[in-house]
């Protein structure tokens, strides 16, 4: 079969791309791609983000980042945060961050391309992809024309939350995409004043869900408000946590 | 201008359509969704929802709904739930419901119009459609060729969500569609053990944000497991609330 993947441009050198999927939004991928480009770069290793979520980029607020990306020849530049990790997002080229993405699905596919054909990453280890909600036009196009590695898929405790993200495994699946490991997010909550763990959301059932779906269970992250308020601060970097400090993909 | 919006068909009376939207995943528009079309029901009107989530549908297994749509001449008939609300959703059609819907932009539009111009929907006072996250083709059609008379529009308290949910009130407004309200969901957790309220995403901003907009604050809503759980347990008519109770949109 006549491989749709794209080439790398000329100016990058890029080892390993993963995705970072759930299908449900709101689950945290866009997190768990901060965390997992954190704990990566944290090894040593050179991380780049690419924010495929067009309509609902989280990225560039996550990290802080303002700055307008610069050119470079005929490519356009990643913007750096402050430990070091390029991101490429539509909301670091649109004039006000809150400016809606009206495209239909062609476009929105166009622009993902072009984050990988007209960016120049230079060398990079690892280029996580946050894809957004859905199995539409966005993942469909990551997963055909991106040289995609794997994928890490994100969820939550809700049934509902899961039923969802089964169908972004499937899809994955259906579309030969590697599934390297599950997330589950918002597992429960600790009280701050008491220490009662709270099933917010019902009873974690990532460890069950990874064996039935035979994915290895990469890491169970609690409901943690400083996560939410460093991530609004666009201080994510500043997050304590060993999660995926020794993840290897 | 020559109006896009698709007529009812010869089977239909319906008197408003309401859409419900965020941008942003995960905020809970199905949840509300659910709970205003309860809302509404209980106050003796006639109400259907159209789940527009063509990718992520949630409505059928909030209400417990496993029934296959049946037939009427050359339409499909909505499922009623246990209270008697009429629902229409993709994962109603589906063998199973976490099967994965692999399409692009123009086919997920065209779902959407069927929902509309194939469904015999019969006399509703309001139909309410639950957008997908995002400000793409599926959004951009509804508000193009349903006849929408207003939006709801569903925050939580994160900085980061209100940032992608004012793309969607831009989107609105940019749209000509008027906007009715405004919830804040997910606003503050209660422990059950000591009674402490936790603002877990950060503080409130629902009213701050529905001023800024200038949009009415329908609700501010609590985490609430029990809400969580009667959802994945496709119970969410029992869920006790006098949310939307009073509600005139
Ligand atoms: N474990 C967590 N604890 C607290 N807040 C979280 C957690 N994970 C995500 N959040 C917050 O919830 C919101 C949604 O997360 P996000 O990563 O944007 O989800 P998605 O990309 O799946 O839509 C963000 O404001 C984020 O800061
Ligand atoms: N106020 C709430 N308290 C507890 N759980 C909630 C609340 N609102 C939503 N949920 C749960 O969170 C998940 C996401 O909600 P959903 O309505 O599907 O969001 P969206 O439609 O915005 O993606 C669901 O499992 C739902 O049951
Ligand atoms: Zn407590």
């Amino acid at each position: 079969e006549q491989s749709l993947k794209l080439p790398q441009n000329e100016y990058n050198e890029i080892k390993h791309v993963i995705g970072v999927m759930s299908g449900k939004g709101g689950v945290g991928k866009s997190s768990v791609t901060s965390l997992l480009a954190m704990g990566l770069q944290k090894q040593g290793f050179k991380v780049g983000i690419l924010d495929a979520d067009i309509t609902g980029p989280s990225i560039p607020k996550m990290f802080g980042l303002h700055e307008r990306p610069g050119n470079y020849n005929d490519c356009l530049l990643p913007v750096t945060t402050s430990s070091g990790i390029k991101v490429m997002s539509i909301n670091l080229l649109l004039p006000n961050e809150d400016d809606p993405v009206i495209w239909r699905g062609p476009i929105l596919a166009g622009a993902v391309k072009q984050f990988w054909t007209d960016v120049a990453w230079g060398r990079v280890d690892y280029l996580i992809v946050d894809l957004p909600p859905g199995t539409g036009d966005v993942p469909l196009t990551a997963m055909q024309s991106l040289p995609l590695d794997g994928m890490v898929v994100v969820t939550s405790p809700q049934q509902l939350a899961q039923m969802v993200v089964r169908k972004a495994i499937k899809m994955s699946s259906q579309l030969g995409i590697p599934l390297l490991g599950m997330v589950e997010n918002m597992s429960y909550f600790k009280c701050p004043d008491c220490g009662k763990e709270v099933s917010v959301f019902g009873p974690s059932r990532g460890e069950q869900m990874a064996l039935s779906e035979g994915i290895r269970l990469l890491e169970i992250l609690p409901i943690d408000p400083a996560l939410a308020e460093l991530c609004d601060q666009g201080r994510v970097e500043e997050y304590q946590t060993d999660a995926f400090s020794k993840e290897s993909l």
